[in-house]
């Protein structure tokens, strides 16, 4: 089947596990790459030259401690007028569905905290959006966070697992993680009219997520006891994972 | 058993000195993501050395082919009961993992480690 692509031959054994990701993940037919530069592709690089020889063979000490991370880009960029000293972006990061045997194990927001914009040296940090009606209490700002050793210092790593988990990962359907991209001047910096324009979000802030593979674990599951006496005897164990 | 009844079973010309290239064993093999048409979203590696397994099975499954004990029954049967029951196969035996970094349909950056994705043992099966 000469001049066919490969992934769609491979279509045709849709029986195969893998092929069936593959599938999931590749573009389709073949397109061009996406285009991706910058920051984000050279964290993902970084990560990846960190966890894997040039063969591709996993580092022995890595210390990813994941074995799937997707970094995902925000989808809108909203900028909002000014208020008070505060110059604010809204990011929408699209969260696909959790398949099942991937366990979310940390997340991550990676944002410039130091921004240079018209002249103007700005301050920055990340919150999640939450409607005004409700009140939500959220780690300031700069607690949990650190410098990502794989960006230059005006990057900032702040660790989200908690809020995702909590307030997203679970919900049904399509799910977006939106945050709110907030600057403000530095000290000394007079505020002069500012505007967005030449900072695209894709510039400014990026998802990071880590799953791990449950297939082995859900591989090794028994089969549970027909018997109830049985089921009952046994370990106590199975009988939290029934009720799970 | 197996041991007393070897004897009995003549043994293939290379195992007497023949070329070792036709018996099982892995050939290092290496492709590039492009000539299998997937370099349009892996960015990392290039190249991926999936290897491969090739070669006779020999008669008499050697400690160190790692065959089961069906393999065995199986090269007997072959040999004293039934021809048209094959030999067993050479196949892979161990895999160790690659790690991928690719680009999605959606500008998404995944790092992921598939496991299975190079043969580093062969046996007989």
């Amino acid at each position: 089947k000469a001049g066919k692509p490969s992934l769609a031959l491979l279509a045709e054994a849709p029986t195969l596990p893998l092929i069936w990701e593959l599938l999931e993940e590749a573009p389709v037919k073949q397109q061009r790459k996406p285009h991706v530069l910058g920051h984000p592709l050279r964290y993902m690089l970084e990560l990846y030259q960190r966890s894997a020889d040039t063969h591709g063979h996993p580092r022995e000490n890595r210390t990813i401690g994941a074995t799937m991370v997707r970094l995902v880009r925000p989808l809108l960029n909203i900028a909002r007028p000014l208020r008070g000293p505060w110059h604010m972006q809204t990011l929408d990061f699209p969260l696909r569905s959790s398949r099942v045997a991937y366990q979310l194990v940390r997340a991550t927001v990676v944002y410039r905290h130091q921004l240079h914009l018209n002249h103007l040296h700005l301050s920055c940090h990340v919150e999640p959006w939450v409607q005004k009606s409700q009140t939500y209490s959220f780690l300031p700002s700069r607690r949990g966070s650190s410098k990502p050793s794989m960006l230059s210092e005006t990057w900032t790593e702040m660790d989200i697992t908690q809020h995702i988990q909590q307030r997203l990962w679970n919900h049904k359907g399509r799910r977006i993680l939106r945050l709110n991209f907030m600057c403000q001047p530095q000290k000394g910096s007079k505020v002069l009219e500012l505007r967005w324009h030449g900072t695209s979000s894709l510039d400014t802030a990026f998802l990071v997520l880590y799953f791990n593979d449950t297939h082995k674990s859900v591989r090794n599951i028994k089969v549970l006891p027909r018997d109830p006496k049985e089921f009952m005897n046994n370990d106590s164990s199975l009988l939290l994972r029934r009720t799970r | 058993q197996a041991g007393s009844m070897r004897s009995e079973v003549p043994l293939p010309s290379w195992e007497h000195g023949g070329p070792e290239s036709t018996q099982c064993s892995l050939h290092p093999f290496q492709v590039s993501f492009h000539q299998l048409g997937w370099d349009h979203w892996i960015i990392a590696p290039h190249l991926y050395t999936p290897n491969y397994c090739k070669g006779t099975c020999p008669r008499v499954l050697r400690y160190g082919l790692n065959s089961p004990n069906h393999a065995i029954i199986q090269n007997l049967v072959n040999e004293l009961v039934d021809q048209s029951v094959p030999q067993p196969s050479c196949v892979p035996y161990k895999y160790v993992p690659i790690s991928i970094l690719l680009v999605d349909a959606n500008g998404s950056i995944l790092y992921k480690e598939y496991e299975d994705m190079i043969a580093q043992s062969c046996t007989c099966r």
